[in-house]
């Protein structure tokens, strides 16, 4: 369905593309 | 500001996946189109990430070469310091020594000289690998020839002359006798007194930096004692 996909395919790749994010800044400090 | 764009693009990417957990809609109506989208934007900071892992790795790797490098040094000083306190006479303490420090330092010149009074008389002294045999003739008067043995003698310090030819007569006629264009010096001191002065020189112009300079004073160091017991 299209909720699924959404939260399958968008909310949890932004969700982890915003912790990489901040892990990377985390790490330059 | 570019430490910032880390900062503000990930806080960004948190607000639009929470709005997309809530709304359970796809982003823009197709969840696959998106999919790339974001995709692409998250592919730096995974960059950034692989990076990172990379050169700390090979930075680890580099100072444990370094350390394992530094090891052999350690131990052919302390294999030195051995055979020097074993050694009965002058003369096979001298060829340790000259044999450490043209192997250490990667010289085709090295010699040393006995201080006695004003005067210094060579001991021994080595070229390419070779005992040289007119130690003996080499007498340089301390106070009347300046040279690179005097000033390390009265400054009681290693020193380094990178252009022999621009340099006093006492060193001049020794760098043409082996061809030398730089050498360096180090004195070595049992409690105030200079007992003798360690050598080497090279063919080609070389600058000995402040490490070889501490080598080898190390080398007249560790030798100092050895010499004065004989």
């Amino acid at each position: 369905s299209s909720e699924s996909q959404a939260i399958l395919l968008n909310a949890i790749p932004l969700l982890v593309g915003a912790a990489l994010y901040l892990l990377s800044a985390g790490v330059l400090g | 500001p570019l430490a910032s764009i880390f900062v503000c693009v990930g806080a960004a990417m948190a607000i639009v996946g929470v709005l997309v957990l809530l709304h359970r809609e796809p982003l823009a109506g197709n969840a696959w189109v998106s999919l790339a989208a974001v995709s692409l934007a998250v592919l730096p900071a995974v960059l950034f990430l692989v990076r990172r892992g990379d050169r700390n790795a090979a930075r680890r790797g580099h100072i444990g070469e370094e350390e394992t490098g530094a090891q052999p040094r350690r131990e052919r000083m302390a294999t030195l310091a051995g055979e020097l306190a074993r050694a009965q006479d002058g003369e096979s303490i001298a060829e340790l020594l000259l044999a450490a420090a043209t192997e250490g330092l990667e010289v085709e010149f090295a010699s040393l000289a006995l201080i006695e009074g004003t005067t210094a008389t060579g001991l021994a002294a080595r070229l390419d690998g070779r005992s040289l045999p007119w130690p003996g003739e080499l007498q340089v008067d301390l106070e009347r020839q300046p040279s690179g043995i005097a000033t390390a003698v009265f400054e009681v310090a290693p020193l380094a002359v990178y252009d022999l030819a621009s340099s006093p007569a006492g060193d001049r006629e020794l760098a043409e006798a082996i061809g030398a264009r730089s050498g360096a010096w180090a004195p070595l001191v049992a409690g105030e007194t200079v007992l003798a002065v360690l050598a080497v020189a090279t063919r080609g112009q070389r600058a000995f930096p402040a490490e070889d300079l501490a080598l080898l004073q190390e080398l007249a160091s560790g030798a100092a004692p050895a010499l004065e017991r004989t």
